[in-house]
């Protein structure tokens, strides 16, 4: 999970759309909970 | 705990005055920086009112169970 | 144009509704993710309501400068 952590919020939130996993902005509150969804996807 | 807790302003309120979130949990969100009520809703409205995020949020944050985070 | 947007419920308004988001950066919030009005407020409630964080989050995301995040 943690090679997400260097992505910014813009390049999570891109691939976010690329999954096409359904999101909110890239926020503090939100961050860690999209990195978790895009690894549970990837995985 | 619902009505009581929507019968008035949400103010100043802590997280543990919501409904489904009671005393430990309250606590677990103060711990995370969610210590006042509104935060919660806040949340949901960013999440964009999507409740499966809304719920994982919740569980990740501070262990609510299904129905307590649909309280 | 906030009276107007505040004479009824946000429901599913763009961001571009709000009062000081204009066409140009209700666009840019949209590319951000967010793209409801109501996502806005909710971040607002998420900074704990503390308006120089708001207003740094709302100028990072869309570029608002200090009067239309104060608007």
């Amino acid at each position: 999970m943690d090679d997400y952590a260097v992505l910014s919020d813009t390049e999570l939130a891109a691939v976010l759309r690329q999954y096409n996993i359904p999101h909110g902005p890239v926020v503090g509150s939100t961050r860690k909970l999209y990195e978790k969804k895009i690894f549970e996807y990837e995985t | 705990k619902a009505r009581d807790f929507l019968a008035e302003p949400m103010g100043e309120k802590p997280a543990g005055s919501l409904a489904g979130i009671g005393e430990v949990l309250g606590k677990k969100l103060e711990e995370r920086g969610s210590d006042k009520a509104y935060v919660v809703p806040g949340q949901f409205l960013v999440l964009k009112e999507d409740k499966d995020l809304f719920r994982e949020w919740l569980k990740d944050t501070c262990g609510a169970n299904a129905k307590q985070s649909c309280d």
